[in-house]
Protein backbone atom coordinates (compact mmCIF):
# COMPACT_ATOMS: atom_id res chain seq x y z
CA UNK A 1 0.00 0.00 0.00
CA UNK A 2 1.06 3.24 -1.18
CA UNK A 3 0.04 7.13 -0.27
CA UNK A 4 -1.00 7.63 -4.10
CA UNK A 5 -3.13 4.12 -3.70
CA UNK A 6 -4.45 5.21 -0.01
CA UNK A 7 -5.25 8.46 -1.79
CA UNK A 8 -7.09 6.98 -4.62
CA UNK A 9 -9.23 4.42 -2.39
CA UNK A 10 -10.30 7.71 -0.04
CA UNK A 11 -11.34 9.95 -2.60
CA UNK A 12 -13.19 6.73 -4.20
CA UNK A 13 -15.09 6.23 -1.41
CA UNK A 14 -15.62 10.13 -0.96
CA UNK A 15 -16.99 10.26 -4.44
CA UNK A 16 -19.49 7.36 -3.19
CA UNK A 17 -20.40 9.14 0.06
CA UNK A 18 -21.00 12.35 -2.00
CA UNK A 19 -23.49 10.63 -4.13
CA UNK A 20 -25.63 8.99 -1.43
CA UNK A 21 -25.42 11.99 0.57
CA UNK A 22 -27.04 13.82 -2.79
CA UNK A 23 -29.50 10.90 -2.79
CA UNK A 24 -30.61 10.90 0.56
CA UNK A 25 -30.17 14.38 1.61
CA UNK A 26 -32.23 15.72 -1.37
CA UNK A 27 -34.28 12.26 -1.73
CA UNK A 28 -33.55 12.83 -5.73
CA UNK A 29 -31.30 11.71 -8.42
CA UNK A 30 -31.52 14.09 -10.90
CA UNK A 31 -28.57 14.56 -13.42
CA UNK A 32 -27.28 11.25 -11.87
CA UNK A 33 -27.08 8.43 -14.74
CA UNK A 34 -28.96 5.09 -13.86
CA UNK A 35 -26.98 3.82 -16.43
CA UNK A 36 -23.34 4.32 -14.92
CA UNK A 37 -24.18 3.00 -11.59
CA UNK A 38 -25.87 -0.50 -12.98
CA UNK A 39 -22.27 -0.54 -14.87
CA UNK A 40 -20.72 0.18 -11.40
CA UNK A 41 -22.68 -3.21 -10.26
CA UNK A 42 -20.95 -4.98 -13.11
CA UNK A 43 -17.51 -3.42 -12.58
CA UNK A 44 -17.35 -4.47 -8.65
CA UNK A 45 -19.56 -7.86 -8.87
CA UNK A 46 -16.78 -9.01 -11.86
CA UNK A 47 -14.00 -7.66 -10.16
CA UNK A 48 -14.03 -8.84 -6.76
CA UNK A 49 -15.08 -12.52 -7.66
CA UNK A 50 -12.00 -13.32 -5.58
CA UNK A 51 -13.87 -11.63 -2.24
CA UNK A 52 -14.51 -15.08 -0.29
CA UNK A 53 -11.05 -16.68 -1.87
CA UNK A 54 -8.63 -15.00 -1.78
CA UNK A 55 -8.20 -13.00 1.35
CA UNK A 56 -5.39 -10.19 1.10
CA UNK A 57 -5.95 -7.82 3.83
CA UNK A 58 -8.61 -6.85 6.07
CA UNK A 59 -9.02 -3.13 4.41
CA UNK A 60 -8.77 -4.92 0.97
CA UNK A 61 -12.08 -6.67 1.91
CA UNK A 62 -13.83 -4.32 3.74
CA UNK A 63 -13.16 -1.92 0.91
CA UNK A 64 -14.74 -4.87 -1.15
CA UNK A 65 -17.65 -5.03 0.65
CA UNK A 66 -18.27 -0.96 1.10
CA UNK A 67 -17.85 -0.77 -3.11
CA UNK A 68 -20.44 -3.83 -3.87
CA UNK A 69 -23.09 -2.72 -1.20
CA UNK A 70 -23.15 1.18 -1.99
CA UNK A 71 -23.13 0.61 -5.79
CA UNK A 72 -26.06 -1.76 -4.90
CA UNK A 73 -27.81 0.38 -2.80
CA UNK A 74 -28.01 3.40 -5.72
CA UNK A 75 -29.10 1.45 -8.31
CA UNK A 76 -31.72 -0.50 -6.03
CA UNK A 77 -32.73 3.15 -4.53
CA UNK A 78 -33.03 4.74 -8.39
CA UNK A 79 -35.06 2.06 -9.43
CA UNK A 80 -37.67 1.03 -6.35
CA UNK A 81 -37.35 3.99 -3.94
CA UNK A 82 -40.64 5.49 -5.03
CA UNK A 83 -39.61 9.00 -3.97
CA UNK A 84 -36.41 8.73 -5.25
CA UNK A 85 -36.95 7.25 -8.79
CA UNK A 86 -39.55 9.86 -9.70
CA UNK A 87 -36.67 11.85 -9.72
CA UNK A 88 -34.52 10.22 -12.12
CA UNK A 89 -34.35 11.37 -15.81
CA UNK A 90 -34.95 8.88 -17.86
CA UNK A 91 -35.54 10.55 -21.30
CA UNK A 92 -31.95 12.34 -20.48
CA UNK A 93 -30.23 9.16 -19.71
CA UNK A 94 -30.45 7.28 -23.16
CA UNK A 95 -26.45 6.13 -23.94
CA UNK A 96 -26.88 2.81 -25.22
CA UNK A 97 -24.37 1.08 -22.23
CA UNK A 98 -25.24 -2.67 -23.37
CA UNK A 99 -22.47 -1.84 -26.29
CA UNK A 100 -19.95 -1.21 -23.41
CA UNK A 101 -20.44 -4.40 -21.50
CA UNK A 102 -20.16 -6.40 -24.98
CA UNK A 103 -17.66 -4.49 -25.94
CA UNK A 104 -15.14 -4.75 -22.77
CA UNK A 105 -16.01 -8.57 -22.54
CA UNK A 106 -14.63 -8.98 -25.99
CA UNK A 107 -11.90 -7.07 -25.51
CA UNK A 108 -11.51 -8.82 -22.14
CA UNK A 109 -11.54 -12.28 -24.28
CA UNK A 110 -9.00 -11.00 -26.38
CA UNK A 111 -6.60 -9.06 -24.25
CA UNK A 112 -5.93 -10.66 -20.70
CA UNK A 113 -3.16 -11.95 -18.78
CA UNK A 114 -4.09 -15.37 -18.58
CA UNK A 115 -6.94 -16.89 -20.30
CA UNK A 116 -8.79 -18.40 -16.88
CA UNK A 117 -12.11 -17.31 -16.00
CA UNK A 118 -11.14 -14.52 -13.45
CA UNK A 119 -8.65 -13.30 -15.22
CA UNK A 120 -10.79 -12.11 -18.04
CA UNK A 121 -13.66 -11.28 -15.45
CA UNK A 122 -10.93 -8.99 -14.35
CA UNK A 123 -9.90 -7.93 -17.64
CA UNK A 124 -13.45 -7.81 -18.27
CA UNK A 125 -13.97 -5.25 -15.34
CA UNK A 126 -11.13 -3.08 -15.53
CA UNK A 127 -12.08 -2.28 -19.22
CA UNK A 128 -16.03 -1.45 -18.09
CA UNK A 129 -14.77 0.72 -15.59
CA UNK A 130 -12.91 2.64 -18.07
CA UNK A 131 -15.96 3.47 -19.85
CA UNK A 132 -18.97 3.22 -17.35
CA UNK A 133 -18.72 7.27 -16.70
CA UNK A 134 -19.37 8.06 -20.45
CA UNK A 135 -23.49 7.63 -20.35
CA UNK A 136 -23.01 10.02 -16.55
CA UNK A 137 -20.95 12.55 -19.04
CA UNK A 138 -23.39 12.25 -21.76
CA UNK A 139 -26.21 12.89 -19.58
CA UNK A 140 -24.33 16.22 -17.82
CA UNK A 141 -24.04 17.89 -21.29
CA UNK A 142 -27.57 17.05 -22.20
CA UNK A 143 -28.91 18.18 -18.60
CA UNK A 144 -26.98 21.82 -19.02
CA UNK A 145 -26.67 22.24 -15.73
CA UNK A 146 -25.29 20.36 -12.78
CA UNK A 147 -25.92 20.81 -9.59
CA UNK A 148 -23.02 20.75 -7.06
CA UNK A 149 -23.37 17.23 -5.19
CA UNK A 150 -23.70 15.79 -9.07
CA UNK A 151 -20.22 18.17 -10.33
CA UNK A 152 -18.38 16.84 -6.86
CA UNK A 153 -19.25 13.23 -7.62
CA UNK A 154 -18.17 13.29 -10.82
CA UNK A 155 -14.63 14.84 -9.67
CA UNK A 156 -13.81 12.65 -7.64
CA UNK A 157 -14.93 9.83 -9.26
CA UNK A 158 -12.25 11.31 -12.01
CA UNK A 159 -9.53 12.05 -9.38
CA UNK A 160 -9.61 8.50 -8.37
CA UNK A 161 -8.16 7.07 -10.88
CA UNK A 162 -5.63 9.86 -11.45
CA UNK A 163 -4.53 8.77 -7.91
CA UNK A 164 -3.91 5.21 -9.06
CA UNK A 165 -2.42 6.20 -12.44
CA UNK A 166 0.47 8.07 -10.05
CA UNK A 167 0.63 4.35 -7.58
CA UNK A 168 0.96 2.48 -10.59
CA UNK A 169 4.05 4.55 -11.23
CA UNK A 170 5.48 4.59 -7.83
CA UNK A 171 4.82 0.89 -8.11
CA UNK A 172 6.58 0.46 -11.28
CA UNK A 173 9.61 2.01 -9.72
CA UNK A 174 9.94 0.31 -6.47
CA UNK A 175 8.42 -3.16 -7.48
CA UNK A 176 10.84 -5.38 -9.76
CA UNK A 177 8.33 -7.43 -11.67
CA UNK A 178 5.22 -5.36 -11.00
CA UNK A 179 3.13 -5.12 -14.52
CA UNK A 180 -0.30 -4.33 -14.52
CA UNK A 181 0.01 -2.79 -18.25
CA UNK A 182 -3.88 -3.21 -18.01
CA UNK A 183 -4.81 -1.81 -15.71
CA UNK A 184 -2.47 1.01 -16.34
CA UNK A 185 -3.40 1.32 -20.30
CA UNK A 186 -7.47 1.25 -19.01
CA UNK A 187 -6.57 3.89 -16.30
CA UNK A 188 -5.27 6.37 -18.75
CA UNK A 189 -7.80 6.46 -20.59
CA UNK A 190 -10.30 6.53 -17.99
CA UNK A 191 -8.85 9.40 -16.53
CA UNK A 192 -8.66 11.19 -20.10
CA UNK A 193 -12.70 11.10 -20.69
CA UNK A 194 -12.70 13.07 -17.91
CA UNK A 195 -10.39 15.67 -19.31
CA UNK A 196 -12.54 18.12 -20.48
CA UNK A 197 -15.02 17.86 -17.27
CA UNK A 198 -12.05 18.44 -15.58
CA UNK A 199 -11.38 21.63 -17.14
CA UNK A 200 -15.10 22.86 -16.87
CA UNK A 201 -14.71 22.15 -13.55
CA UNK A 202 -11.59 24.05 -12.75
CA UNK A 203 -13.07 26.95 -14.72
CA UNK A 204 -16.70 27.08 -13.03
CA UNK A 205 -14.28 26.83 -9.62
CA UNK A 206 -11.89 29.85 -11.01
CA UNK A 207 -14.72 31.74 -11.59
CA UNK A 208 -17.06 30.88 -9.06
CA UNK A 209 -19.90 30.05 -11.69
CA UNK A 210 -22.00 27.41 -11.56
CA UNK A 211 -20.61 24.24 -13.48
CA UNK A 212 -21.92 24.47 -17.23
CA UNK A 213 -20.61 21.63 -19.70
CA UNK A 214 -21.09 23.15 -23.55
CA UNK A 215 -23.93 20.88 -25.25
CA UNK B 1 -0.71 -16.51 -1.33
CA UNK B 2 -0.43 -13.76 -3.55
CA UNK B 3 -3.33 -13.90 -6.17
CA UNK B 4 -1.98 -14.77 -9.18
CA UNK B 5 -1.64 -11.67 -11.21
CA UNK B 6 -1.11 -9.86 -7.64
CA UNK B 7 -4.39 -8.40 -7.67
CA UNK B 8 -3.92 -6.38 -4.09
CA UNK B 9 -5.90 -3.18 -5.56
CA UNK B 10 -8.95 -2.68 -5.64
Amino acid sequence: MNIFRFAGDMTHLISIVVLLLKIYATKSCSGISLKTQELYVIVFLARYLDLFTDFISVYNTVMKLVFIGSSLAIVWCMRMHRAVKRTYDKELDTFRHYFLVLGSFVLALLLHEKFTFQEIFWAFSIYLEAVAILPQLVMLQRSGNVDNLTGQYVFFLGAYRAFYILNWIYRFFTEPHFSRWIACLSGLVQTAFYADFFYYYFISWKNNAKLQLPA
Amino acid sequence: TTPPSAKDEL
